[in-house]
Order: C-alpha cells, then sequence, then structure tokens
C-alpha cells in the first residue's frame, strides 16, 4: 500500500466529504 | 443494537402492511420478513485504487450480506434484472465508419451513488412503466416494486470508525441489486444522447458505467460541448470522457485507421502483468474457464493474427508463472 497513513486519512476524507453518506447516530 | 433493532421493526411493519393491503402474498411476506436475530450491522471497508499513477484513490465497499435489506434486495433483483437486461441491450447501430470519425470513452465517475433514493425510485418506475406492457412485472405490480425499493433505500445503513451512518445516494455496491439499479438510471439518462447520436447514424455501446460512441458529425470540440449540455442538463451523473481516433475501452484498445476499424487487447500499464484474477473458492476451475474466456476474448478482440498470437502466448505465459500447466 506504501502509507498506510495516507490510506486511513483518505478514508476518513472520503467519507466525511460524500454527499452519499450521511450520520444516522 | 437497540437502534438496528428498532430499524428492523419499522421495516417488518412496512412488509406487514403490504400484506394486510394484499400486495404481498403470505409466502412472499414470510420470505422476505428480517430476523432481527441473525442480522448484522454492515461495515464500511476500502481497497486502493493503483490505476492511477502517483495516486491512490480508493474504492468503499460495504459488507452487507447479513444486513437487513439483504433479503429484499435479492428479491427484487431476482425480478427486474432480466427485464432489465433484456431492455437495455437494444443497440442501434449501422456500420458507417469515416475516416474521420472519432471515438469517445466515457467513464461515469459515479455510478453506484448517482441520484437521491427519491429520484431512483421515480426513475425506475418511469422506466417500467414505459417498457412494461401492463403495469405488472411476473405478478407484482409497479407500485409495489416501488414499495419494497423505499424499503430497501432508506434502511441501508452501515458503520464506519464508531459511527452509523445511513446512504442518502446508491445502495451497497457489494449487493447486485445496486448495479441493477444504477443500469436503470443510466439507460433512462443515456436516452438524451441517443437521441443525438441515433440522428447521424452512430454507433453506442455501454457495459455499466463505461461508455464507447463514435462521432462522425463534427470535430473534437463539438463533441465535447455536446457532451457538456448533457453534462449540464443531467449534473447528477457525473463522468470523465476522452476523445480521439484511437482509444482504450474496457480490455480492449480501439483505433480507426483511415475508416477501418483496428482493435486489439488493451492491457493497463499500471497493471502487474502475468498475474491471474484473485478468486476465492475453486480457484483452479475459475481459473481454467477464465483462461478459456481469456482467449475467445483475444479472438474478438484481435484484428491482426499477430496480435492475437503476442496475446496467447502472454495468457499461457500467465499460467505457468501462476503455477499451472497447460
Amino acid at each position: 500500500l506504501g502509507n498506510c497513513q495516507e490510506f486511513e486519512t483518505k478514508a476518513y476524507d472520503y467519507v466525511s466529504k460524500s454527499d452519499a453518506y450521511k450520520v444516522l447516530l | 443494537q437497540t437502534e438496528l433493532n428498532q430499524m428492523v421493526e419499522s421495516m417488518n411493519l412496512l412488509l406487514e402492511s403490504l400484506k394486510n393491503h394484499e400486495s404481498l402474498n403470505v409466502d412472499l411476506y414470510s420470505g422476505l420478513l428480517v430476523d432481527a436475530s441473525i442480522v448484522k450491522l454492515p461495515y464500511l471497508y476500502f481497497l486502493p485504487d493503483v490505476s492511477k499513477e502517483n495516486e491512490i484513490s480508493l474504492v468503499p465497499y460495504i459488507a452487507s450480506q447479513h444486513s437487513a435489506t439483504w433479503r429484499i434486495s435479492k428479491y427484487l433483483n431476482e425480478l427486474l434484472r432480466p427485464f432489465v437486461d433484456k431492455i437495455v441491450s437494444t443497440v442501434f447501430t449501422k456500420r458507417e465508419l469515416q475516416s474521420t470519425t472519432l471515438f469517445c470513452a466515457i467513464k461515469i465517475t459515479n455510478y453506484h451513488k448517482l441520484d437521491i433514493h427519491k429520484n431512483m425510485i421515480d426513475t425506475v418506475s418511469y422506466f417500467l412503466e414505459e417498457n412494461l406492457i401492463t403495469n405488472k412485472l411476473e405478478q407484482v405490480t409497479i407500485q409495489n416494486i416501488k414499495n419494497l425499493l423505499h424499503i430497501f433505500l432508506y434502511n441501508n445503513v452501515f458503520y464506519y470508525k464508531d459511527q452509523i451512518y445511513t446512504l442518502t445516494k446508491g445502495s451497497p455496491n457489494t449487493m447486485p441489486l445496486a448495479d441493477t439499479l444504477s443500469n436503470i438510471y443510466v439507460f433512462v439518462w443515456q436516452k438524451q444522447i441517443l437521441k443525438q447520436l441515433q440522428l447521424n447514424n452512430e454507433f453506442f455501446g455501454r457495459y455499466k458505467d463505461q461508455i464507447f460512441l463514435t462521432w462522425s458529425n463534427g470535430n473534437e470540440e463539438q463533441l465535447g460541448s455536446f457532451l457538456q449540455t448533457i453534462r449540464d442538463k443531467s449534473p447528477n451523473v457525473q463522468f470523465q470522457k476522452l476523445i480521439a481516433s484511437s482509444v482504450p475501452f474496457l480490455n480492449a484498445f480501439v483505433q480507426n485507421q483511415n475508416g477501418d476499424l483496428f482493435s486489439r487487447i488493451h492491457r493497463h500499464p499500471l497493471i502487474q502483468g502475468y498475474s491471474l484474477p484473485y478468486e476465492v473458492g475453486h480457484a483452479k476451475l475459475v481459473h481454467s474457464d477464465w483462461l478459456r474466456s481469456a482467449l475467445i476474448r483475444a479472438v474478438c478482440y484481435c484484428s491482426s493474427v499477430e496480435d492475437f498470437n503476442l496475446e496467447r502466448i502472454y495468457l499461457e505465459l500467465t499460467c505457468l508463472t501462476n503455477g499451472y500447466s497447460l
């Protein structure tokens, strides 16, 4: 994967910035 | 767990009310009923997409096999899929390739999150109304398909990093129904492209999120501005485009050689060579089928015998490299 930290951060960004998901709880 | 139980309860209540209104028969009702004791909350995870140089992008997956919506999605998919496949496979084509004809490959980048649930339900309903002769598909009314679709779309949840999320657009890409729904949505969307292309006898083809079309009616700029009007009219469908006299499409390299169609196998330069697809279960059997279908694909794709032979050798070497005999 190269940089796991970068992967984690990107995953988090993906979820928080996506307009397809909304926090339910 | 409490929230999940409440959600399951509300889903079952809706199913029960459909049964009471005789929209669902008793057998189907009991088949779709959600069993709270075996339902698990799906989770979100990511796999890296390494197809772009110097950049890791992520492909999200939702592990959904034990989710509350699994049974409804399986039922709806088995109902819709054969009909949808039959309708969307219509191809309009007249072979009129000219030396100046441009090729265009389009990739829809948000295939699994195209629109909000309400619009998706409306689109499926419009699609069924337009293509069914009666208001029923296999004894199921369009209204009832809409009802079940509603229960499915609004109850897809998952967890990620200690929070529970709900999907506001699309559905988990790990469910076959997600593909079927996106296929319907894009089929309706692509009509505006087809309308223009049919006027000029162009070729149009689509596999899931990837489109290939020809453009003989003008230059690159005109095709670009035509696609921009499509984008402006329907901003929900996001896509990338590539216009040239030769383009890669799926695993093929397609070229216009002065009015003659030329094609050969295209391999993504960043994907590691000589590797077999990842398979679980009967890998030996699957890989043997893979070799057969890869050879058939090569026969179909390669315009020249030399290219086919190169591909055959490459495929054989791939099997040998991975420890299989021929």
